[in-house]
């Protein structure tokens, strides 16, 4: 099983 | 005031189709450096971001940095009006709520402007580190389009794999499962025909194929497609725009649970 996670999480906001 | 004359219209043509299906809407960013943008799918799994520098227009004028909001379908449905062959400019004054695309023929016999509304959109912006990639592979655009294509007919995933011997699509399904290995072929005619990887350290990541065929859109774009991927971190899938800037999609890899 796989799950998805989001660019938020690598990347950095703002 | 913004004033931007690209005699290359289909180039504008092209970025809409290949960025229109993975976001809605977005603020296209105004600078002396360059047209650019870059956004995220209603999701947040993928991003996109586009850089059409400044030099590769005609005629580039943009008094200030500004944001202008466009719903893309929109855009995309003006843009299909140019033709292939048209100039097309894009015109907007300080503070207006609306843009103008014209679109003049190449012997000048039709000139067409479309006016469209301008939207306030919030927007979220990333700071995408610069980061030197263990893998990449450049590879005709055509030939990732099939992949991509193929293997989305097997699974919904994909798992690349970069190794010294080439790099490897794997996806599985309810019907079975399906490997196609590409190894570096850089003995070719033309230079776009070529495979090429450089790879600093093996990787292997899995990747949902539905955003990956929605990036394929830009095929039509570029010869060449470059994916770059390192352990843990979004894939980069770059079609460079000729010598005037490029599309890069970002993309989270899927966790082992």
């Amino acid at each position: 099983e796989t799950s998805q996670n989001g660019l938020g999480g690598f990347f950095k906001r703002g | 005031m913004l004033e931007l004359r690209l005699v290359q219209g289909s180039l504008l043509k092209k970025v809409l189709e290949a960025i229109k299906d993975l976001v809605n809407e977005a603020n296209f960013d105004c600078s002396s450096t360059g047209f650019s943008l870059q956004a995220m799918d209603s999701s947040h799994v993928a991003l996109v971001a586009l850089m059409l520098r400044s030099e590769g227009f005609e005629h580039y004028r943009c008094d200030r940095t500004i944001s202008i909001g466009m719903n893309l379908t929109n855009m995309a449905k003006m843009l299909k009006c140019a033709g292939n062959d048209d100039i097309i400019t894009i015109k907007a004054d300080d503070g207006s709520d609306t843009v103008t695309f014209m679109f003049e023929s190449p012997s000048q016999d039709k000139i067409s402007d479309f006016e469209m509304k301008l939207m306030e959109i919030d927007s979220e912006h990333l700071g995408i580190p610069d980061t030197e990639y263990q893998s990449s592979i450049k590879m005709p655009s055509q030939e990732f389009l099939r992949i991509c294509k193929d293997l989305s007919s097997i699974g919904d995933t994909v798992m690349i794999s970069v190794t010294k011997d080439g790099v490897k699509f794997t996806t599985s399904g309810d019907i079975g499962t399906a490997n196609i290995v590409c190894r570096q072929n850089t003995s070719v005619d033309e230079p776009e025909n070529a495979t090429e990887i450089k790879m600093q350290e093996p990787v292997s990541l899995t990747f949902a194929l539905r955003y990956l065929n929605s990036f394929t859109k830009a095929t039509p774009l570029a010869n060449i497609v470059t994916l770059s991927m390192s352990a843990d971190l979004p894939i980069v899938v770059e079609y460079k725009i000729g010598d005037m800037g490029y599309v890069r999609y970002y993309l989270a890899p899927k966790i082992e649970e």
